[in-house]
This record gives structure tokens, sequence and C-alpha cells, in this order.
């Protein structure tokens, strides 16, 4: 709500101090300085894709700190998503088994 | 159709919010959520399946790398069913995987399973009237999902490119000035994500591809003969 309500954006302090509540919450640590650098990045990065899908959704739906907040796009994507499938599944329209359903 | 269903208000039904942290296994969840659903409907009694009998017995052996929610469905029909949770509990990303699924007893079973028509109206009234069935969609708006129902558009969530599968559990319509028709959606990645673990998607719209694979398992009653008819809550 503060980031959002602020103009022209949250400054470094802010979003660090939003990147640490974000680790506490989610119980993340990093290797070392580079790596946090780089994570931070890419949650200031996410908030901002956050906002916009706030602005292009026609629904009600709230979009922002999650626990996927420190991982880009794609990193989301190879971890939480499976190939997509081409086409419809393979022959769906018939049935597995037997018609007949046995009754033990 | 009913105007609002929603199955976790019915005891037994749905299990516990997963989470299956840093394994691919969306499809297997989906498809333990479907059978156990289906089984609390028909059998009136509560199971937790195995999801790990599913990753290690998947055809390709290697579960956690992703799958279809068809493959779970065939993996239960060639074991002649699924062994509980407690039994065989889930691991996930482990180095050392086989299938143990001879060595567990099967607490549930499925006849065969369907794919619906990608049809909306359809999908609520089976819901409805038979129970929690898997969808597949485009999982690009769920990233910074906090809360609320999402209605995007084909051009911020394209319905053609179906990366995650889920359990659909129930719709309804929002109480906003501007009623928004609604999915309820449970997703598996535990329950501090989105609202308790589930989330909801526009009704209507084929919303980030809800209607392309429709599917679900078929559970018959233990005995055929007129059973007491158990309806979604509303």
């Amino acid at each position: 709500g503060s980031l959002r309500s602020q103009d022209p954006g949250p400054q470094p302090l802010e979003l660090k101090e939003v990147f640490a509540l974000f680790q506490t919450q989610y119980n993340r640590s990093y290797l070392n300085p580079a790596e946090y650098a780089h994570r931070l990045n890419i949650f200031a990065h996410n908030l901002a894709r956050a906002q916009q899908q706030q602005e292009e959704d026609l629904g009600t739906a709230k979009f922002g700190v999650t626990p996927f907040s420190d991982l880009t796009e794609e990193e989301f994507s190879q971890l939480y998503g499976h190939p997509v499938a081409a086409g419809r599944a393979p022959n769906m329209d018939r049935k597995v088994g037997s018609d007949e359903w046995s009754e033990s | 159709v009913p105007r609002t269903c929603d199955w976790r208000k019915k005891s037994g039904v749905i299990s516990s919010v997963k989470d299956q942290k840093d394994c691919k296994c969306c499809w297997a969840m989906a498809a333990a959520g479907n059978i156990e659903a289906l089984w609390g409907i028909k059998h009136h009694q509560s199971v937790e399946l195995s999801v790990q009998e599913l990753l290690d017995c998947h055809r390709c052996g290697n579960g956690c790398e992703g799958g279809f929610v068809w493959d779970a469905f065939i993996t239960v029909l060639n074991n002649s069913g699924l062994a509980s949770e407690k039994d065989y509990p889930y691991q996930g990303n482990v180095r050392t995987r086989k299938c143990r699924a001879k060595e567990h007893k099967k607490v549930a079973w499925i006849q065969d399973f369907i794919m619906l028509p990608d049809c909306e109206m359809n999908i609520a009234r089976y819901l409805a009237t038979e129970g929690p069935i898997t969808v597949t969609i485009n999982m690009k708006q769920l990233q910074q999902y906090q809360t609320g129902v999402i209605k995007a558009t084909s051009s911020n969530c394209d319905p053609r490119l179906v990366d995650h599968s889920v359990l659909l559990v129930g719709f309804g319509k929002s109480r906003s000035r501007h009623s928004i028709p609604y999915w309820i959606l449970k997703n598996s990645w535990g329950a501090s994500w989105g609202e308790k673990g589930y989330f909801r998607l526009h009704r209507g719209s084929n919303a980030c591809g809800i209607t392309k694979y429709p599917l679900t398992a078929r559970v018959t009653h233990p005995v055929k003969r007129k059973q007491q008819q158990v309806s979604c809550p509303p």
C-alpha cells in the first residue's frame, strides 16, 4: 500500500525495508552480497510488474509480494510450470478401460 | 446449474492444501486431489492419496520434471489404485526414486477418466453434480497474485499456453458492485500463497485457458444401487 501511494516510486531504502520484510516472512537468505543485490533487483522488478498487473486486471484481484517475488518470470516458469502441451491430449475422446464397469 | 458451488464446504471431500516445493508435480497433486474428492463424494469416506506414488511410478520415472494429469490417471489405472499419503508419503525431489506401488495397500481406485467439453457451462454443471475436476491453465498471472478474482485477457494470459494443473473446486459470483462470476481453484503452492492456498479466476471468458484440458477421473459408487445423491454446497 505505502509503496503504491508514493510518487515517484519507492526509494532504495524503502525498497530494502520491504525486501527485508519479504525475507523474514518467507525465510529467504542469500549466499553473498552479489546474490542479494541480484534478488533485490528482481524483487523491485516484480513489484513494478505486480503494479502493472493490478492496473491491467479487469476483476478484483490484488497483486503484490508473494513467496515468488524474488524469482524472475523465467525461473518461476521453470520451477513450477510443466511443458506446454501442444494440441489436444492423446486419445482423450476414447474411454480408458472397459465400457462395462465391474462390481468388484 | 446452481448459482454457486463450493465443495470445500462439504466435509471429507477436499483435503488440505499441499506444497509441491521444488518438484514440478502440480499435475500429480491435481489428479490426487480429484480422486480424493470423488472418493469422498461417492464413498462418503475421506482419503489422502499418495502423490509420491504417482511421481515414482510415472511412465518416464521422473515425475518431478513435470507431467500431465492424464499420466497420473494412467498410473492409477495401471497400478489398480493408489496408496495413502500416510503409507507412501510425499518426499518431492529425492534422488533415488523407485516405484513402490506393490508394497502398499490401495485405498482408492478409479474406473476410467474423461476430458469434458471445452464449455464453461458444462464444466460448471459437471462440477456441481459430480465433483471437483482438474484443469490446466496458463500460470503467468499467479506469480504476483494475492487475493481476489483474476480477470485476464488473452494478451496478458494466453489461453493456448497452459502450463500448470490445479483442482477446480467450485464457482460463484463476487459481491462487488459489478458482480463478477468466478471459479474457485485449489493450488499446490502451500496455504501461505493466495487465498489460503486457493485462487479465483474469472468464469465465462476461458480465462488463462481454463477450458483447454478439463479432466476428471471417474469413481463409481461402491455398489450399484440407489445412493443418496451428494450435491455441491452453495
